[in-house]
């Protein structure tokens, strides 16, 4: 039975699409089957894998609004043997839909449950926000994975986070564990990160995941090629701290 | 009478709030009567100005619901002698609000409407998605501001971000000028910020700002200290290229 984790924090631009494709893309290299599920409008997750967000007849948008079954949108056998939900613009629209829906929070669980044994994991990515397509994410998910980079605004995002994780916990997902926050974007030279990184370690403890990702620039050119860094540059140090983390999970939470 | 400037991207981690709180700064060591107004749920703009975001009796969440006027809510000379209405967590429950609202998206413009005469210049600091809380920061606005990191993702969303302004320009503010595209975290080191940088001007020509805010980890450290770049180091890079992005707007946009 897949485990399915959500790949979310609502700070911006501190590292979800870029762990949630790398991340999938690792898991693949190890022999695991996955599908992702790109939930932001912004479709940075659709793309980075090679996929024209623009040029997708279905995409999670249909799904979420009940138009076709998830199977009919999923394209296997993107980049790097990860399967894909896509999304694009069109998904902006949902969240007044989902909003009006009672059952709006629980589309995306409804839609999982008939795929899930036929992959090892599910990682979706959220955008950054704490909206519908995220409680849908948060709603459906396992287990929980929190991106943080090495910085002051997203260190301090993250105990708000944590108090909503409780929200959902009590009143959508009692099953709903977290996985690990994962320290992003890391310079051991820069004495912010490290400030930063002892922080949270001294905050949060064993919800700290041992890997830490460096800040390198290979994972932000490899998108631009429509490749994940397996793909791109599998020598890089973000490659093997990908691959490290990938590692790191499947002891912890036994995928 | 003050010009309102929105700062807005629906990309996350783009600069957004680093560069609403240190133009301010910037504007007010220029002799300008600077607002800044956080409609962020995170609250960053709030804290990087040295304001207790959680300890607030009256924020811009209860100006946007009618609870108070704008005055009420507004923290006269907080650092860097700027006035600020802040934001926190309860802002996030607004969207619904003003969702299920027919006059949603004009609250903020209606509040503004006294005090537009008190300031040189209004800046608001956007949440990472185009909400309704970032539609009534469009609407109230006289221009926008958008940062765009030198990377591929931040550079992937420009065009629908220009898609999205013209959208608002037809149906909800026909006055809302483009001020500027503006690269932040630029590294000259790097092929791809210099790539990135020069896609967007062979895209963009003359919308982009010639100010470049370089990669400077002054502007990562001043917000733990709630301060602006310019009372936090005002020799750094990062401060030179907001006083600089100040002087730009200053000439173009006869502030
Ligand atoms: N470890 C890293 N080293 C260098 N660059 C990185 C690293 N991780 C991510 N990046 C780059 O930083 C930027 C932000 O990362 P990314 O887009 O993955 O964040 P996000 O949390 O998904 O953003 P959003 O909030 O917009 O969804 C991107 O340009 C990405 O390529
Ligand atoms: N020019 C710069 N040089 C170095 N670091 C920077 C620079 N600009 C911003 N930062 C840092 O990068 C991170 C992202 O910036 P910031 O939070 O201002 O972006 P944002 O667009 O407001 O994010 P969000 O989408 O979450 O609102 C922060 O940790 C900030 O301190
Ligand atoms: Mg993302
Ligand atoms: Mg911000």
């Amino acid at each position: 039975m897949g485990r399915v984790i959500a790949v979310a924090n609502q700070k911006g631009g501190v590292g979800k699409t870029t762990t949630a494709v790398n991340l999938a893309a690792a898991f693949a290299r190890l022999g695991k089957k996955i599908l992702m599920i790109d939930m932001d409008p912004q479709g940075n997750a659709t793309v980075a894998l090679g996929v024209e967000k623009d040029e997708l007849s279905l995409t999670i948008y249909d799904v979420l609004l009940g138009e076709c079954k998830l199977n009919a949108a999923t394209i296997d056998e993107a980049q790097s043997a990860v399967a894909v939900v896509g999304a694009n613009g069109d998904l902006t629209a949902a969240e007044v839909t989902l909003t009006e829906d009672e059952a709006g929070t629980l589309k995306l669980k409804k839609a999982l449950k008939k795929v899930r044994k036929k992959y090892d994991v599910i990682l979706i990515d959220c955008p950054p926000t704490l909206n519908m397509l995220t409680l849908n994410a948060l709603a459906a998910a396992d287990g929980l994975l929190v991106p943080v980079q090495c910085e002051y605004f997203a260190l301090e995002g993250v105990a708000a986070l944590m108090d909503t994780v409780e929200v959902v916990q009590e009143n959508l997902n009692p099953d709903l564990a977290l996985d690990g926050l994962l320290r992003t974007m890391h310079d051991r030279r820069n004495n912010l990160a490290n400030d930063v990184s002892n922080e949270l370690v001294s905050h949060f403890g064993m919800k700290v995941l041992q890997t830490i990702i460096p800040r390198n620039v290979r994972l932000a050119e490899a998108p631009s090629y429509g490749e994940s860094i397996l793909d791109y540059d599998a020598k890089s140090n973000g490659a093997v701290a990908y691959l490290a983390l990938a590692n790191e999970l499947i002891r912890k939470r036994k995928i």
